[in-house]
């Protein structure tokens, strides 16, 4: 569906906490990788995408946001707790 | 696993219920607890232990939000529970959500809490996530029939390359003596638990019917509504997508968008500065964002205001400009208003008495460039709709450039 601006906003937010809980995400504050313009968020979503069998694109489309959305356990998904 | 590869280091490991929830009888809570075990007794050597004080290796406790360790829960939905791989102290324990509704059947409104346990006590033995869609230690919930159920060989493979296969026959649980101490909570107020209501699965018949052509003139609708600028027309299962960046039509079927909700929708609306659509179905209905089903649905309609007598609606509309919905059920019709979220006084009224030229049920009802579209089987009336006046009368597939 068309995707309401204020929602992408808040679709990037719910996604990147998913990311931090389940993917041992971690937003890079040094600006060297944004030099290098290297995009761990894209990564991570990646790595999301290819546990759940999605099509592996690094972006996040309707579909990999509906999997975020599913019910779930709140064990990471590739790391135990610290 | 998870990292190192943490286990038990015995085969009698003991756990302890600490709360219970409110949602279920006690006794349902141990039942499901136990038989949550004896998946995973029945095909490794360890046999598990109810202790009713003191540590035990497992805790088990339901909470809501922050609860004392680094990962507060988050309300209904989202995360269910979680465990910790064995260890000493928070090791091993494993937390419920108590924000979620945990039944003892699977329902379509509520979390099986055997099923919920059992992935979370494989945790608390070892295991990490599987990504084998219809693995028990699949991170998603998928509610399925419980049962007689079975451990999936991956689980059972992954559990046995941590404790091997069982020794004698599969232990039952053993119970620890009998409490000497009453209970830790006090008996909660006891939830008669529903019956397990039929899984709302679409209609499947022998024969799965065909879409309907397009421009087939008897061709009628369940229920209609915008979404986002764009025009969703339903029957059945199926649904025709009508969208201004696109010329054509788009074909769809209602599992596609929504997976979880039930195919043969009575009537669909949009509040559009909300972003929200309500779809109903018999007594229920639920609300959508997008792709995305809110949290804590489907809710009876009875939520609405409507009285028990009312078991379905026929068809719903909003009138974005004075944030009224018109509902229509039989010749009738009531007005909710969205703002106080209830319904008017002096309905229902009849529908005839209002809207002039409307003198049968309405099966769907659409509200688009500020006109009325109420669709009786293969006709549809255009109305204005600050006069409430019949414009014009129209095949209810106008819509797909016929």
């Amino acid at each position: 569906f068309p995707v309401v601006p204020e929602k992408e906003k808040e679709e990037m937010q719910f996604a990147k906490k998913y990311l931090e809980n389940f993917y041992d995400f971690k937003e890079e504050k040094s600006s060297l990788l944004k030099r290098k313009n290297l995009n761990p968020m894209a990564d991570k979503i990646r790595e999301m995408q290819s546990f759940f069998g999605l099509e592996v694109t690094g972006e996040l489309n309707h579909k990999t946001l509906a999997m975020m959305k599913q019910p779930r356990c709140g064990m990471p998904d590739i790391r135990s707790y610290s | 696993t998870f990292p190192l590869s943490p286990k038990w280091k015995k085969e009698d490991v003991t756990y302890r219920i600490l709360n219970y929830t409110p949602d279920m009888l006690q006794a349902d809570v141990e039942e499901a607890i136990a038989k949550a075990f004896q998946l995973w007794s029945s095909v490794t050597p360890l046999r598990f232990t109810r202790v009713y004080s003191g540590q035990a290796d497992i805790m088990i406790s339901f909470a809501s939000g922050f609860h004392g360790d680094f990962y507060p829960f988050d309300g209904p939905g989202g995360t269910l529970a979680h465990a910790y791989p064995p260890g000493s102290n928070i090791g091993g324990d494993a937390h419920f959500d108590e924000d979620e509704n945990w039944t003892k059947f699977t329902t379509y409104n509520g979390y099986s809490l055997f099923l919920v346990a059992a992935h979370e006590l494989g945790h608390s033995l070892g295991l990490g996530h599987s990504n084998v869609l219809g693995a028990l230690m699949y991170p998603i919930y998928m509610a399925r029939d419980t049962r007689d159920y079975k451990l999936p060989q991956d689980d059972i493979d992954g559990i046995q390359a941590l404790y091997g296969r069982p020794k004698e026959p599969p232990a039952l649980p053993t119970k620890a003596f009998p409490p000497q101490e009453p209970t830790e909570m006090t008996p909660a107020e006891a939830t008669t638990e529903m019956p397990p209501r039929k899984e709302p699965t679409e209609t499947t018949p022998s024969k799965a019917p065909v879409r309907p052509q397009d421009c087939d003139p008897h061709l009628s609708f369940d229920a209609i509504t915008t979404l986002r600028g764009e025009t969703l027309f339903f029957k059945g299962s199926y649904v025709w997508r009508k969208s201004p960046y696109f010329s054509d039509i788009e074909h769809d079927t209602i599992s596609s968008f929504w997976p979880s909700l039930v195919a043969g929708f009575d009537a669909a609306y949009e509040v559009d500065k909300r972003d929200r659509v309500l779809f109903f179905k018999d007594n229920h209905y639920w609300a959508v964002s997008g792709y995305s089903i809110e949290p804590g649905f489907p809710k009876p309609i009875q939520n609405l205001g409507f009285p028990t007598s009312v078991r379905k609606i026929d068809a719903a509309v909003h009138d974005e400009n004075t944030k009224k919905t018109y509902f229509f059920v039989g010749n009738k019709y009531w007005s909710f208003n969205e703002n106080t979220q209830s319904m008017e006084r002096g309905y229902p009224r009849k529908i005839a008495s209002d809207f002039h030229g409307i003198g049968h049920t309405v099966d769907a009802a659409l509200q688009k460039n500020g006109l009325f579209y109420f669709f009786h089987g293969a006709n549809q009336y255009e109305v204005d709709i600050k006069s409430k006046k019949l414009i014009r009368k129209m095949k209810s597939n106008s819509w797909f450039n016929c």
